[in-house]
């Protein structure tokens, strides 16, 4: 489960930081 | 480690949890670093927690300890391809705000100390992780408020 939780947040992250 | 660096961040930390917890110290206004930080992680805050929720409704959040255990866990997978941005710097305190309602929803009193706990281990976890990288982006001052501050 963490693992997982770890991959969307990297995604996530990614995606704010393309955002701003 | 940067001493300077822990500390800093250790105190946007601080400040985060108490907009977290609507908690705001008296007579101290958060810098514009902190500001900056508090408006884009709660416009993310949401989604974040709506793209979670499924996984960690399953986890037991029960202590500190418990909050620390997920919190490095998870982190440790999200930057596992090394890589570093503003984005992912913003999510690990999205992570330590979420791991702090949720220790308050299981009922951990959250005293000043407790929070100083987990502050300390946002600040440890990005002074590690991404310390390097965010002197050499312009740090908060420059990198990240020009990044996120609204103009």
């Amino acid at each position: 489960i963490m693992e997982r939780v770890g991959r969307q947040l990297a995604f996530i992250g990614d995606d704010i930081n393309q955002r701003y | 480690m940067d001493d300077g660096v822990f500390w800093s961040v250790r105190a946007l930390a601080e400040d985060y949890l108490d907009g977290i917890l609507r908690t705001p110290r008296p007579g101290t206004a958060p810098s514009r670093t902190s500001q900056a930080l508090q408006n884009v992680a709660a416009s993310v805050q949401g989604e974040v927690e709506g793209a979670l929720k499924p996984h960690l409704d399953s986890l037991d959040v029960g202590s500190v300890g418990a909050a620390r255990g997920i919190f490095s866990h998870v982190l440790a997978k999200e930057f596992e391809d090394g890589v570093v941005n503003w984005g992912r710097v913003v999510t690990v305190f999205v992570l330590g705000g979420i791991l702090t309602k949720k220790l308050q929803g299981s009922g951990v009193p959250l005293t000043r100390e407790t929070r100083e706990e987990i502050s300390s281990f946002i600040a440890e976890f990005t002074t590690h992780h991404a310390g390097e990288w965010i002197r050499q982006n312009g740090g908060w001052e420059n990198g990240f408020l020009n990044k996120f501050e609204q103009k």
